[in-house]
């Protein structure tokens, strides 16, 4: 926070949108800030309201140069945009260097407003700069897939040390997955870590197996992928579902999604850019896109380029960084281009030789947040692969806020 | 090779406006001793070199001013508006 943690006494607060740049349709600059406050109101209990005219508390506008305040913005690059703390006149308010290019997409030739409208009302809500990689509220601008952005812990944490958690947890979610290109973006909370509270969790000896307890400390997956900025974690027929857009984990069957496909998945994975999801078992695969399932399925798994001696796969991930998928069988893993469609040369390798503090095979494995998580048994491990390290061990159901 | 000497007396301008704006240097107008100035100015680096996570030398070497120089927010890093 800035010094003397400045923070709005209030919980609903308000805004107003000055003016346009020309570089972006108007509703497009209207939908980042609104896409950037819902992420900021999905973390906390702060409401924001868009005022037309008058007075807001977070008054945003685009200028270049000097522009009335004692700090001028500098022309293209080096200075993007500030924003001041929260008070009253110009607390709160966001200013845009209109000399840079803006854009609503991700590429190279222009800065994504989201991104930096996101950082800059962390700023209006009191929020200083993190020095952590990787943070939102980290000060220099990085592109990366806003599709299901999600505030780092580091970003939470900060946030609701002013002004505490969200309070109600929105209506359960419906049934439907989101369209391809989710048009709100909130937060999921990042993994907590190791569950405090205990569960009960022996099953009655006569009850039928059941689904297991969210907190059971000893709850382990088959297999968990990515979908659509949803989460899946499977085990038997039965999956959680973590979405970005509600707090509560939703309870389901694979059955209830897909009534032809058989449970007790061995592994599953996301390609985000081709809207698909691969489903292992034993030596077979299928492929999803939302409920339906790909005509032509399951294929064997030798399709892929695994030698016949392969007759299944542990944990599967794909990598949206490098387009690489790994497949992980024993204590090896395998590297497939999802781009030229083929394994990669000099596979397998050793999966201890890579991952560094994964000395043991993989149940299930996730890419999230920009970390990847390796499951094994009931512990999750959250490790850095650009920068070889492991950060930190977990319980495997540390997404399901115990 | 060795910085060309007019290439490195612009980095040098550079590196102090950057310190100024999110580091809270203050160059002294008035003072004679420009060894001062560099010492205060080497702290900041130190200081600007710590929050990137890039080695601690106090020097303006190469991956300190590559970082200086990357698009950013205008909020300084160690000190709110006055």
């Amino acid at each position: 926070t800035f010094p003397h943690s400045p923070k709005w006494k209030k919980e609903d607060v308000t805004y107003r949108i000055l003016n346009y740049t020309p570089d972006m349709l108007q509703a497009d600059v209207e939908e980042a800030i609104a896409r950037a406050f819902q992420l900021w109101s999905s973390v906390t209990p702060l409401r924001f309201t868009r005022l037309y005219g008058g007075q807001a508390d977070i008054m945003i506008s685009f200028a270049a140069g000097f522009h009335g305040d004692f700090y001028s913005f500098d022309g293209p690059g080096g200075t993007l945009a500030h924003a001041y703390p929260p008070s009253s006149g110009i607390g709160g308010d966001a200013h845009f260097d209109e000399d840079e290019n803006w854009t609503k997409f991700t590429t190279h030739s222009g800065f994504n407003l989201f991104l930096v409208a996101a950082h800059e009302l962390g700023h209006s809500l009191g929020l200083g700069h993190s020095n952590v990689f990787g943070a939102l509220m980290y000060p220099v601008y990085m592109a990366r897939d806003t599709r299901d952005y999600q505030l780092h812990q580091d970003d939470i944490d900060g946030i609701q040390a002013l002004y505490g958690p969200p309070r109600e947890s929105p209506v359960l979610p419906t049934k439907a997955f989101p369209p391809q290109e989710p048009t709100e973006l909130t937060t999921a909370e990042a993994p907590t870590e190791t569950s405090s509270r205990e569960e009960t969790t022996e099953n009655t000896p006569s009850k039928p197996p059941s689904r297991p307890e969210d907190c059971d400390p000893h709850l382990t997956f088959d297999a968990i992928t990515t979908l659509r900025g949803e989460i899946l974690f499977f085990k038997g027929s039965y999956v959680w579902r973590k979405s970005p857009y509600f707090s509560e984990i939703e309870h389901d069957t694979i059955s209830s999604f897909w009534p032809s496909l058989v449970a007790g998945f061995d592994a599953a994975y996301e390609v985000d850019k081709t809207d698909r999801v691969l489903f292992f078992k034993d030596n077979q695969y299928w492929a999803v896109s939302g409920y339906s399932i790909e005509s032509g399925f399951p294929k064997p798994i030798q399709n892929l380029g695994f030698p016949t001696n392969i007759r299944k796969i542990d944990a599967a991930v794909h990598d949206h960084n490098t387009k690489k998928t790994y497949f992980f069988v024993g204590n090896k893993y395998w590297s497939y281009n999802e781009n030229t469609k083929s394994m990669e040369r000099g596979y397998p390798r050793k999966i201890a030789a890579d991952f560094h503090g994964i000395g043991h095979t993989v149940d299930a494995a996730l890419q999230k947040n920009g970390y990847f998580y390796f499951f094994h048994g009931s512990n999750q491990y959250e490790v850095d692969i650009k920068r070889k390290k492991l950060i930190r061990t977990m319980k495997s159901n540390s997404w399901f806020n115990c | 090779f060795p910085v060309v000497p007019e290439k490195e007396k612009e980095d040098i301008q550079f590196a102090q406006k950057y310190l100024e704006n999110f580091y809270d240097f203050k160059e002294e107008k008035h003072s004679l001793f420009r060894a001062q100035k560099l010492d205060r100015m080497a702290d900041k680096i130190r200081e600007m070199q710590s929050f990137f996570g890039l080695e601690v030398t106090g020097q303006l070497n190469r991956k300190t001013l590559d970082m200086m120089k990357q698009p950013r927010c205008g909020i300084p890093d160690i000190r709110s508006y006055s």
